[in-house]
């Protein structure tokens, strides 16, 4: 039985943009990040959940020295492309992902991984996942802590974070 | 210049579990995940986006053979171990997810999928992204048109998948 998790890693060079309330038509997102990536500007994170009323939030992330040029990108195009109730920008997240192969199939590794931080008392702000990765935004001030609680919570070498 | 998109894969065994207006405190997404984990479950997606007011929306998917599981294991810990305004439970839904290195580093490589989808009327509900996937969750029905679409798009051979 090989262990899922391969690696923790943490990255603190995250600035959040959340757009609220945008109208749940087909198209929508492609229009808000069409003109950021033809401005050159890498998105990191993209997470978007199921419409309530015809309407949803978007949260993406970029590298914290491209939060200015974003903000400045969706103050053009809203209300002109499409609309949003709100616009936040946060500059003060900081992500944190487990990796490790074929972590669909190993049922209970992502509840580990919100219960280790969770008895810890940090608070998962956003969760997006992928066949190899479960990553979480969290506040900055608690990454430390939580590489650590990670790294034993998966038998872990602490120092260079590879499966010991 | 390597092309980003080496890949795209699309799986219908997808059911999809949303909790609304659960409480934003840690430790909440691991209770509801936690047991479903150890009856020896995977869950495949999981979204969740930023609070409001409080509480936020949790959805998850998990093989549609297991749904019922799922809905029997959420329905004993609910009002028990955690609360939520309701659950919703859909058994037809799709992901499609666009693989490739480096994802992150190409800019406009996911406004391209979202617009290649919206052009065609297809609607996004869920968005879920890592470093080398990113992964939408859209109705079963459209899923033939959106692999034929995005081959295409992204110069992949409609074959086999893989670059051409
Ligand atoms: C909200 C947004 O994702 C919309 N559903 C779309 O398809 O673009
Ligand atoms: C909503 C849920 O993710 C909560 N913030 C937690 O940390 O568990």
């Amino acid at each position: 039985f090989s262990l899922p998790v391969k690696n923790i890693t943490a990255d603190v060079d995250q600035a959040k943009i959340t757009l609220r309330g945008v109208p749940d038509r087909p198209g929508l997102i492609g229009e808000v990040l069409g003109p950021i990536g033809e401005a050159g500007i890498s998105v990191d994170m993209i997470v978007q959940n199921i419409a309530r009323e015809c309407t949803t939030d978007i949260t993406f992330t970029v590298q914290r020295t491209n939060l200015e040029r974003t903000r400045s990108i969706i103050e053009t195009y809203r209300d002109t492309a499409w609309q949003a109730d709100s616009v936040e920008y946060l500059d003060s997240v900081a992500k944190i992902s487990v990796i490790g192969a074929g972590l669909r199939d190993h049922a209970g590794t992502a509840a580990k991984m919100f219960q280790v931080l969770g008895e810890a008392g940090i608070n998962i702000q956003l969760v997006t996942t992928s066949e190899i990765y479960i990553s979480v935004s969290i506040e900055e001030r608690h990454l430390e802590e939580a590489q650590r609680l990670l790294h034993a919570a998966f038998n872990l070498d602490a120092i260079d974070g590879e499966a010991a």
